[in-house]
């Protein structure tokens, strides 16, 4: 089954 | 000094509903243009955005920033004290440990009045640009709803397929297959029953419809949902408000 991504995957911290 | 007053506390009530099942620790940001919140789930995949713009409320002030570190399920017990039609006022001193909900009922004289304690919450901003996305579809938020509601009685996840000409859901199970297709549509009596599909690229992309079940109950904020797609990035998934949003960012599922 697909692999779940993390949101911290695609934005950075500010 | 903050003090916000709604029209209607029902506004509030449907905010909070929205997303205290997403998540329950988060700080609200009050400034001059209005209440904002950013909030990650605990599972660190669904993104929660919300502007409160000042233009909602009937009246409105604060003077500098305020944050208001709040545990939404003591805040959703305490809202739905008030009834939805009462007057609410949101009122909070400068450095506050606790925000006063004022309700006023608007057929009598009754007026209760609660107060929440505020925690220190200690949560990272996460910058989100701008971004161009392959799709944007906008289509009546309820049909989104019940698309998802059906589709997830036999799969764990969601699939979106977006041409130009249409929009295809889409769930594979172990005990069956389903599917839902749209067509775009204009409505002219009743826009709101409107879809549309904006296309750069066409659309692949498989997201959790655990994190879906939690995105749908903002439907009852507005009529329409917009998402907003891109393949192997977070989809957008928004509700608008009179002023401000409600946004939903989810991180997509794919094979590796």
């Amino acid at each position: 089954s697909p692999m779940q991504k993390k949101i911290y995957n695609y934005f950075v911290t500010s | 000094m903050l003090e916000g007053k709604f029209e209607e506390a029902s506004l509030l009530k449907k905010v909070v509903e929205s997303i205290k099942d997403s998540v329950q620790l988060c700080n609200f940001v009050c400034s001059e243009h209005g209440i904002t919140v950013q909030a990650v789930d605990d599972s660190r995949v669904l993104l929660v955005s919300l502007l409160i713009g000042n233009e909602v409320f009937s009246d409105y002030r604060c003077d500098r920033n305020i944050t208001l570190g709040v545990d939404l399920k003591s805040f959703a017990k305490i809202i739905r004290c008030g009834g939805n039609d009462d007057y609410l006022t949101l009122i909070a001193e400068d450095s506050p440990d606790s925000v006063t909900l004022v309700f006023e009922d608007k057929n009598s004289d009754r007026i209760s009045e609660y107060s929440l304690k505020l925690m220190e919450i200690d949560n990272e901003f996460l910058k989100i640009d701008d971004m161009d996305y392959d799709s944007v579809i906008k289509m009546p938020s309820i049909d989104f709803q019940k698309i998802c509601r059906d589709l997830s009685t036999l799969s764990e996840s969601l699939q979106i397929l977006i041409t130009k000409d249409s929009i295809k859901f889409m769930a594979e199970g172990e005990t069956g297959n389903g599917s839902v297709i749209l067509k775009p549509r204009t409505d002219i009596d009743k826009p709101e029953q409107s879809i549309t599909v904006k296309l750069n690229n066409a659309v692949n992309s498989t997201f959790g419809l655990k994190y879906i079940a939690d995105i749908v109950k903002g439907t009852s904020l507005s009529n329409q949902i917009v998402i907003k797609i891109s393949n192997r990035t977070p989809a957008l998934f928004e509700y608008k408000l009179q002023s401000g949003y409600l946004r939903f960012y989810l991180a997509p599922k794919f094979e590796d």
